[in-house]
């Protein structure tokens, strides 16, 4: 494995969004999934609509909340298509489904993985390289505050509340650390992005791991 | 300064603006003390960004809404297995 892997580095992960005071985490997190899986796959990088997910995700609970393992649960057994974010843009709060014609451009999955890896951080590295950014389910009560540096205290795992995605890691350097991008907008963070210290599941974050396949 | 960089508005009572001002400093000595667990350059460091308005509880209610499906949905990859091939 690389001691440095970020697949920002191959202009293969869109930019940071905003979720503002909807409560749909879970979908940002599926749609990078997608957006950068669908990349991988030789095609453009493109920004896919959020919303779509959360009106039409019927296992969830729109901006009142949901899981990452049912979007994509619903993306794979419903075979919709993601239309882009243009044709289908971010309002903040859970509104009705909207259908479109088979024309339509849009992006679907083949299937879904969904793994438990705490205690196998180095496996969590392999799939990573493998197939592309993870969605993950973190404790984030303790980013509130957050600025920048690596978190490797006050952040337990065991109350997963909060989805984002990781999109590599670091490891050349004193403390190893996983880079996750957030969807809190830029202005948190380092640029919207966290840093989270490798090998002790440090805020759960090798507890709930998901990825789309293409 | 908070609501100009963050573009935080406000309603108009300043009884409201008062009660948002004292979550903000109760934020700010919650800074204090995360920071004060710091040991290193490297360290996660804390202080004011575009939460700092929120009480934890508000923060968390409105941010943290996301929770993993049955556990028994995820695959646990054999640890031997991986043990052996690391």
């Amino acid at each position: 494995l690389p001691l440095r892997f970020d697949w920002r580095d191959k202009n293969l992960v869109t930019s940071v969004k905003n979720q503002m005071d909807c409560g749909a985490c879970w979908a940002f997190s599926i749609v990078d999934t997608v957006e950068s899986a669908y990349a991988i796959k030789g095609q453009p990088l493109m920004e896919l609509s959020v919303q779509q997910v959360i009106d039409c995700s019927y296992m969830d609970n729109g901006c009142n909340g949901g899981s990452t393992l049912s979007a994509l649960k619903w993306l794979y057994q419903s075979q919709s298509k993601l239309v882009r974010s243009s044709v289908y843009p971010f309002k903040s709060r859970t509104g009705s489904c909207h259908y479109f014609p088979a024309t339509e451009f849009g992006v679907s999955i083949k299937g879904y993985k969904a793994y438990e890896l705490s205690g196998l951080e180095d496996e969590m590295m392999r799939v990573l390289i493998h197939n592309g950014p993870l969605a993950v389910i973190v404790d984030a009560l303790s980013w509130q505050d957050y600025l920048g540096g690596i978190i490797q205290h006050h952040c337990s795992s065991g109350h997963s509340n909060h989805a984002v995605l990781v999109v590599g890691y670091d490891t050349s350097g004193d403390i190893p650390y996983w880079i996750v991008k957030n969807s809190w907008g830029t202005s948190w963070g380092i640029k919207g992005y966290v840093h989270i210290k490798m090998g002790v599941n440090i805020c759960g974050i090798a507890d709930f791991v998901a990825y789309p396949e293409m | 300064s908070f609501q100009e960089i963050f573009g935080s508005k406000y309603p108009a009572p300043r009884r409201l603006l008062e009660e948002r001002y004292k979550v903000f400093l109760e934020s700010v000595e919650r800074h204090k003390y995360l920071n004060g667990f710091r040991q290193s350059a490297g360290d996660a460091f804390y202080g004011i960004n575009p939460f700092s308005d929120l009480s934890a509880e508000e923060f968390s209610h409105i941010h943290l809404k996301s929770y993993p499906a049955m556990k028994d949905d995820y695959i646990v990859p054999n640890k031997t297995t991986s043990r052996e091939n690391a």
